[in-house]
C-alpha cells in the first residue's frame, strides 16, 4: 500500500 | 526519478518563478488571481509537512522549501505589498465551492486516516482545482497578458510532464499512486482548453490573449 512516507514526488 | 518527472519539477519551478518576476518588475499583480496563490501555498504546506517527518532526499528537501518560500513569497507580493493593484473585483470565484468538496473527498478517499495522509490527499485533491479562480479571472475579464498566459503554460506543461513520469514509472517500476494520478489527469484537463488558447492566440505572435 502507498502512502505519504514513501512519496518522493513533489 | 526520471528524465520527465525532473522536467515536470523544472516547469513547474518556471511557472512559480515567471509569475514572481513578472509582479516584482511591474510593481503589479493585475490580472493575478489572488485566491488561486492562496490555494497554492495551502497545497504545498499540507502536502509538505513531511519536511519535519521523514528525509528522502537532498533534492526532495531543497525543493520542497524553495515552492514553499516563493508561493508565499508570491502570496506576499499580492496581498501585501503590491495590494493596490490587487484586481479583488474581478478574482471573484467562490474558494468555498472548492474547498468544501475537497475537504469532503478527501475524508472519503484516502491511502490511510491519519492527519499526515488525510492532509496529503487534501493537498492533491485541491492542487487539481486550484487554478480555477486564476482561469475563471481570465474568463471575466476576458483577457490575459502574455506572460501571465506563459506561466499558465509551463503549470500545464509541468502537469503533462507528471503523467509522462507516472506511464514511466508503471511500465518500469510498475508504480500507480491512484489519488495522484487520477487527480493529475484532471488537473491536466483543465489546461487543454487553455493549451488551445494559447498556442493559437500568444505564440502567433499576439501581446494579449483575448477569448473570442
Amino acid at each position: 500500500e502507498s502512502t505519504k512516507t514513501d512519496k518522493d514526488e513533489l | 526519478m526520471n528524465v520527465f518527472r525532473l522536467a515536470g519539477d523544472v516547469s513547474h519551478l518556471v511557472a512559480i518563478i515567471i509569475l514572481l518576476l513578472k509582479i516584482w518588475r511591474s510593481r503589479s499583480c493585475a490580472g493575478i488571481s489572488g485566491k488561486s496563490q492562496l490555494l497554492f501555498a495551502l497545497v504545498f504546506t499540507t502536502r509538505y509537512l513531511d519536511l519535519f517527518t521523514v528525509y528522502i532526499s537532498a533534492y526532495n528537501t531543497i525543493m520542497k522549501v524553495v515552492f514553499l518560500a516563493l508561493s508565499y513569497a508570491t502570496v506576499y507580493l499580492i496581498y501585501m505589498r503590491f495590494r493596490n493593484t490587487y484586481d479583488s473585483e474581478n478574482d471573484s470565484f467562490r474558494v468555498e465551492f472548492l474547498l468544501v468538496p475537497v475537504i469532503g473527498l478527501s475524508f472519503l478517499e484516502h491511502y490511510a486516516f491519519t492527519p499526515m495522509e488525510v492532509l496529503w490527499t487534501f493537498s492533491i485533491f485541491l492542487e487539481a482545482v486550484a487554478i480555477m479562480p486564476q482561469l475563471f479571472m481570465i474568463t471575466k475579464t476576458g483577457e490575459a497578458e502574455s506572460i501571465t498566459t506563459h506561466y499558465l503554460f509551463f503549470l500545464g506543461l509541468y502537469r503533462a510532464l507528471y503523467i509522462a513520469n507516472w506511464v514511466w514509472r508503471y511500465h518500469t517500476e510498475g508504480f500507480f499512486d491512484q489519488i495522484a494520478v487520477v487527480s493529475g489527469v484532471v488537473q491536466t484537463i483543465f489546461y487543454c482548453d487553455f493549451f488551445y488558447l494559447y498556442v493559437t492566440k500568444v505564440v502567433q505572435g499576439r501581446s494579449k490573449m483575448s477569448l473570442p
